[in-house]
């Protein structure tokens, strides 16, 4: 029987980044950031999620024209890494707003 | 109510300061408004340690048990508030300082600088917001951070922000009247937040987001804390 191993035929879906202007990017922002990559595998599995952040950015500005979007000291994680590592509110089931503690008595602000 | 306000003129603000790869906005959202009711209070700006926060705050929200402050794991500045309540205060950054992970509680009885007395909720209106504001001094506040990954500066006021999916605390410490929403064809008015990813991200520091439509949740989560200085 012929061997059954089933073998990839396609090419992967990101193009190969390496020599672009996306990694030229790249660059200005390791040095911006001063971020560096222990191997070869991690420097390309972060100029690919790089490419996808600058889209993201691209998106944002789109979304969101009256503030400036583009590359931040985050532009190297997944939105997964960045949620998990810089924000920090637990999810909590909210109902009608404060969870913890008294609501404040209404001030008046008319005048 | 003043058109334009800012804690950060009057001296209430401490420096932005950098929470690192750790998921602890919620104690800087935390010390951020004990330092400006401490502030309002007293006339002093301490910097407060958010580290013991870290170390030491393993308080649940009462009603949801699986919300607890776990160190870089995440947690909610109500229970930080009930924690100090409890704890009998929060020492100063100098003699707690950061590190950007957790460890053993080292927290001193002794080295309070502040107590925190009370806090309270802020309801779920605008107005109310800013009036307590106002009065109390800077705010902490839930955000959805969807859109500061990628912000620069500018006003921010997205056309769809989730106003369900908080997952970030930060601290409102003014606004302003006229930053330009062209989507919006007019002057928007926004908030001034402090954010704790140092001073090279966004706005110096700062994000700033239009007021007047619960954008990205910031209506949901306000909090004001009522503190004494300790003796």
């Amino acid at each position: 029987l012929e061997d059954l191993t089933i073998r990839q035929v396609t090419e992967d879906r990101l193009p190969n980044l390496l020599g672009t202007h996306t990694e030229r990017k790249f660059r200005v922002f390791m040095s911006d950031y001063g971020k560096s990559y222990s191997t070869r595998e991690e420097y390309i599995h972060r100029l690919g999620i790089f490419a996808k952040n600058v889209l993201k950015a691209a998106e944002h500005q789109m979304m969101d024209p009256t503030a400036v979007h583009g590359v931040t000291q985050f532009s190297d994680l997944t939105e997964e890494e960045f949620k998990r590592m810089y924000t920090g509110v637990v999810d909590v089931d909210r109902g009608h707003g404060g969870v913890v503690g008294a609501e404040a008595p209404q001030l008046d602000i008319k005048g | 109510l003043p058109k334009d306000f800012d804690w950060r003129e009057k001296g209430a603000v401490t420096e932005v300061k950098d929470q690192g790869a750790c998921g602890s906005c919620w104690a800087f959202s935390t010390t951020g408004a004990v330092e400006g009711a401490n502030f309002v209070s007293t006339g002093k700006l301490v910097s407060l340690s958010e580290q013991q926060l870290v170390d030491c705050d393993k308080a649940c929200d009462p009603k949801d048990k699986k919300a607890c402050d776990n160190g870089c794991g995440g947690g909610l500045m109500t229970n930080a508030y009930e924690y100090l309540e409890k704890a009998g205060g929060l020492e100063e950054e100098k003699s707690y300082p950061y590190t950007g992970k957790r460890g053993h509680c080292k927290f001193d009885p002794k080295k309070v600088a502040v107590k925190v007395l009370n806090f309270t909720n802020i309801p779920l209106d605008e107005d109310q917001i800013t009036a307590r504001l106002v009065q109390h001094g800077p705010l902490s506040v839930g955000i959805n951070a969807v859109f500061m990954q990628t912000y620069i500066g500018g006003v921010s006021c997205p056309l769809i922000c989730s106003k369900k999916r908080l997952n970030h605390g930060v601290l409102l410490v003014g606004y302003g009247s006229k930053g330009f929403s062209i989507l919006r064809l007019s002057n928007k008015p926004y908030w001034i937040i402090k954010n704790s990813w140092g001073k090279k991200w966004g706005d110096n520091g700062y994000y700033k987001l239009c007021r007047g439509h619960d954008m990205c949740g910031i209506n949901s989560m306000a909090s004001a804390v009522l503190t004494q200085v300790s003796s």
